[in-house]
Order: C-alpha cells, then sequence, then structure tokens
C-alpha cells in the first residue's frame, strides 16, 4: 500500500455539496461514490442527482434521514438509473419521486458491498484502493465545531449518526489518518473534508462501511 | 464578524434571535472545552481544532436534528475469506 493515496488526486471526486438544512447526507453519500466507480471506470466525472435517491428511495425518510446501505440496497435491486443532477437538481427537501424516460441517460449499479471493518483497518485501506471511495457512517456531533486538524477525541464509534465519503489516507505523517468528504460545503473543515485518526476506530470510521459498483 | 462571514442579515449588528445568541455564547464555551484535552490524554501534534463556524449560531440539538440523519446498519464483519469466495462465484 502507498503511505498516501486520495482518489481526489486521480480526478474522480466530484466536487463538495452543501446538503443545506436537509438530512440527506445519506444520499449524497451514496450518488458520490457511484460518480466516483463511474469515473473510474474511464467514464467522465460527473455529478449524479442526490435528490432522487432522496426523494425516490422509499425505504428511507428523505430529508428526515435514511440509510446508506438501505439506498444501496435499493439501488440494487431495482436498477434505478440515476439521472445527472442538472436533470434532477438538488432542492433540499423531499419531494415526489420523478421518473424518465429510457431515453434520458443514467447508471445503475451492478452490486455493492457492506461490511464492518472494526479492528480491520488495514483491510479497509485495501478496499478503499480495490473499491474506490467508501461510505462510512460516523459520529459527527463534535463535527458541528470542527475547523481543521485530525480528530482523535470527542467522538464515540458507538452512536454513528451521519454518512460521509472516505476518499484517501496520509500515513506520511506522525498521525496517520483517513481524509473524508462531508457534504456540509466547501467553507466547512478542510475545504468541506475532515481529516479522522486512522485504526482505532475513530468516530466509528469502520464500522458501517460500504460501496457500490457499476 | 460572525453575522458578516456567515451572512446572517437577519437583524443587521445583531444575532437574529435570543435562542441563535445564546447558542452561540454556549458555541464558544463548547469550543473552549473540545480544545482543552485533558492532560491525560496525549495531545499530539495535529490534533484537531473547534472554533466559530457556519454552524455556531445552532444549539446542539437543532445540530443533531437537522444534520445527523443517518443511521449505521448492523453489518457483517469483514472477513477476506468470504469475500474472495464470492468473488469466484
Amino acid at each position: 500500500l502507498p503511505t498516501r493515496f486520495d482518489w481526489r488526486d486521480k480526478n474522480v471526486v466530484t466536487r463538495v455539496r452543501n446538503q443545506g438544512s436537509c438530512g440527506g447526507c445519506w444520499a449524497f453519500s451514496v450518488v458520490e461514490v457511484i460518480e466516483s466507480a463511474y469515473a473510474i471506470k474511464g467514464k467522465p466525472l460527473q455529478t449524479f442527482s442526490a435528490q432522487e435517491v432522496i426523494d425516490c428511495s422509499y425505504k428511507d425518510g428523505g430529508c428526515n434521514g435514511g440509510s446508506p446501505v438501505s439506498a444501496l440496497k435499493w439501488l440494487n435491486q431495482t436498477k434505478t438509473r440515476l439521472v445527472t443532477e442538472s436533470m434532477y437538481p438538488f432542492k433540499a427537501k423531499t419531494g415526489m419521486c420523478h421518473h424518465f424516460p429510457m431515453s434520458t441517460f443514467g447508471i445503475s449499479i451492478k452490486g455493492y458491498q457492506a461490511y464492518s471493518f472494526r479492528h480491520k483497518e488495514e483491510e479497509m485501506m485495501h478496499k478503499l484502493l480495490e473499491w474506490g471511495p467508501l461510505i462510512a457512517v460516523v459520529d459527527a456531533v463534535s463535527w458541528q465545531d470542527y475547523l481543521g486538524g485530525i480528530i482523535q477525541h470527542h467522538c464515540s464509534p458507538e452512536e454513528s449518526n451521519h454518512a460521509v465519503v472516505i476518499t484517501g489516507y496520509d500515513r506520511t505523517g506522525d498521525i496517520p489518518y483517513w481524509i473524508v468528504r462531508n457534504s456540509w460545503g466547501s467553507t466547512w473543515g478542510i475545504d468541506g473534508f475532515v481529516h479522522i485518526k486512522m485504526k482505532r476506530n475513530v468516530c466509528g470510521i469502520a464500522d458501517s462501511v460500504a460501496a457500490g459498483f457499476v | 464578524q460572525f453575522i458578516a462571514q456567515y451572512n446572517r442579515s437577519r437583524s443587521p449588528g445583531r444575532l437574529g434571535s435570543a435562542h441563535q445568541y445564546k447558542a452561540f455564547q454556549e458555541s464558544i464555551q463548547r469550543q473552549h472545552a473540545l480544545n482543552s484535552l485533558p492532560s491525560d490524554l496525549l495531545v499530539e501534534k495535529g490534533s484537531a481544532t473547534y472554533g466559530i463556524n457556519q454552524f455556531s449560531d445552532l444549539a446542539p440539538e437543532l445540530f443533531r436534528a437537522t444534520y445527523l440523519c443517518s443511521k449505521p446498519s448492523e453489518l457483517p464483519k469483514y472477513k477476506p475469506f468470504d469475500s474472495e469466495v464470492k468473488r469466484l462465484h
């Protein structure tokens, strides 16, 4: 494994988004890993519709919350095609599910994987390289006040409540850390990202991990 | 500065409501606590810093209700062998 790896360096990560006052982090995380998986396959990097997942993943609660694994299961079972963000823009509120004609461009997933990597963050690094950016559900209560640096304390592995995307890791310094993309806009944290210490399941980063394949 | 930087222009010169102002004051206290690690915890170089950002006028309960809306799933523990078998199938 390289000492540092970040999918952003391969130009397969779209811009940081802002979920606004909609509790749709779970949908953003799913759409963002699918965008990257599509780009890793050599296709053009483009933004797909988080609003479509918010409106249509019927077992989740739209802007009131949901589960990335539930959304991946729905995408895989129904083979729903994700359309582009421009076709189905983000409205920051739950709406009616729109359906598009088959002629409209969209992508469906071929499958997904979801595991707990607790005590196995080394394996998780391998999977980051093999599968692409990974969804993680973490405890982000203390992130309300986060400005920068590596989170090592002040969060719990037992109370996960927020879905994010791991795009890379860095082991070149004294403290190895995961590079984690959030959906609270680019003015939050480190240009929209947060760094979390590796190896001790800080914030529950390794407990609920998933990836989608196209 | 906060009102200008984060475009909270509801009431120029003041935070929009008493609730927001109270939440802002509590945020500053909370951030101070987060930045002050107990001496028994190793303060390592590069540790996170906490301070005023776009969420500083939100009460913690409102922040949680609005932004922390995902649930973890009960997932199987990753076992390299299982994954290999699935891939071979």
